[in-house]
């Protein structure tokens, strides 16, 4: 996180705030309603608390303008920037201008979310600038979140807080209000949830965000998992490119969404047992799809199954056991994927690699390997 | 060799977004230091804050991370 400096806060807890506008994408309820929300997203970690009002001058006013808007700061029309807002001072201190050319949403990620928006300027309001945590609200790109999931996460919180202190009313012990973490691709114990490829890509998964790896570059990216799909789930059990479907598919629970590009498939997500496998199996460690064969290899626990893409029926004589395909592999399958001629299979923060044609190991490898810090 | 994939409007888009989100100015006196360029060296702040592959060149990584919707204030302390 990082703060505006020079002190740059309100010196009282007790702000007001005035909604001098309203865009017609949404209801004035809607609005009023995100804008609530997104400033209790603050009040909830702080000792901050607002009080609405509906005319004067409020610490924090709220507008909606395109263009030229009146504070030599302008709006480029659709697109690129969305909003701005100033922080803690007098005047137009603390004050947020949202861009009316956007189109705004109570919840659909079919425009871009009024009250995610608000709760990144209402964080100037109070003094952060931007992070460059990718995980943080206060990043400077839009994310697309769930409103009614969302939960502020830990480097906001610290941000905040460096400024505020935390919220005298509320127990920090509480498990209800842990906030998330950005996993870090130099936690040497880090377990990845799930690696697939995807067009030429490595795409490595945990918890809310993945990174993408491709060749041109050294420095894998790392995002949201819902900047890229918006319908996927997060904290997946397991992901596959069927390159003969030209799909990439995620898992999680008894679930699996299929996506083509950034589209999910008409349809899902479905039932796993779509696939073939039987009633007891209510999740998959580890998915690995083979591309000489088109077989899919679904990992649970000490077993495995074998699916054809092509017959989209699952093969007969399974499920066997991992270690009689893969010699020496008696751990957990918490990942798997092929490059380069080559199967990998992740079991916690160690990464083997095999032969799927004879089950030999050739290397022990470390989850940096493919995924550098 | 890759055509370049980085027009003329693109890097007048950039300059732009350096100057509005990353404080390049217009430096009067000696501007450049060991060969590096104003932009250049912007760009390659720009590309650290976001996790890019620093090479301080308008790459088309970078170009689209610039055409991302995002927040107008500024990711560094402005001066002015």
């Amino acid at each position: 996180f990082s703060t505006f400096g020079n002190n740059l806060k309100w010196e009282k807890n007790s702000l007001t705030y005035r909604i001098v506008n309203y865009t017609p994408d949404m209801s004035a309820a809607e609005v009023d309603d995100s804008m609530e929300k997104a400033l209790q997203v603050w009040a909830k970690v702080t000792p901050l608390r607002f009080t609405r009002i509906y005319s004067g001058t409020a610490d924090i006013m709220i507008s909606f303008g395109r263009r030229d808007h009146g504070d030599y700061y302008p709006f480029d029309g659709p697109g690129n920037t969305l909003a701005h807002a100033f922080a803690p001072s007098s005047g137009i201190g603390g004050d947020a201008h949202f861009d009316e050319d956007e189109t705004f949403t109570f919840r659909s990620n079919s425009g871009y979310v009024l009250f995610m928006v608000a709760a990144h300027e209402f964080g100037h309001s109070l003094g952060l600038s931007h992070s460059d945590d990718p995980g943080a609200l206060m990043y400077p790109l839009y994310s697309y979140r769930n409103p009614e999931t969302f939960v502020l996460p830990r480097d906001d919180v610290n941000g905040i807080q460096s400024l505020y202190g935390p919220n005298p009313d509320v127990d920090p012990l509480d498990p209800d209000t842990t906030a998330p973490t950005t996993p870090d691709a130099c936690d040497s114990t880090m377990v990845l949830d799930a690696v697939a490829t995807l067009r030429g890509e490595m795409l490595f998964f945990k918890d809310s965000f993945f990174w993408r790896s491709y060749p041109q570059s050294n420095t894998p990216q790392q995002t949201l998992i819902n900047n890229f799909w918006p319908d996927a789930p997060v904290d997946i059990d397991a992901a596959y490119e069927s390159r003969y479907r030209d799909r990439l598919l995620l898992f999680k629970g008894n679930r699996v969404w299929a996506f083509n590009a950034y589209d999910l498939v008409p349809d899902y997500p479905q039932s796993i047992s779509t696939f073939g496998l039987p009633a007891s199996v209510t999740k998959v460690d580890a998915v690995l799809y083979d591309v000489k064969s088109h077989k899919t290899l679904f990992f649970v626990g000490d077993n495995y199954y074998s699916y054809d893409e092509a017959r989209r029926t699952m093969d007969r004589g399974f499920p066997k056991r991992v270690d009689e395909k893969f010699s020496g592999l008696t751990s957990k399958v918490t990942a798997a994927f092929q490059y380069r001629g080559f199967t990998y299979i992740y079991s916690g923060p160690y990464m083997f690699e095999y032969s799927l044609r004879t089950g030999r190991l050739f290397r022990v490898l470390k989850n940096d390997y493919f995924l550098r810090c | 060799v890759p055509v370049s994939q980085v027009t003329d409007p693109d890097e007048s888009f950039a300059e732009s977004y350096l100057k509005k989100f990353y404080d390049l100015t217009e430096e009067s006196g000696p501007v450049v230091r060991r060969g590096i360029s104003p932009v250049t060296k912007k760009l390659r702040e720009m590309q650290r804050f976001f996790g890019l592959k620093i090479t301080g060149t308008l790459d088309a990584d970078t170009l689209a991370m610039m055409k991302k919707p995002r927040c107008g204030v500024s990711d560094v302390k402005i001066a002015r």
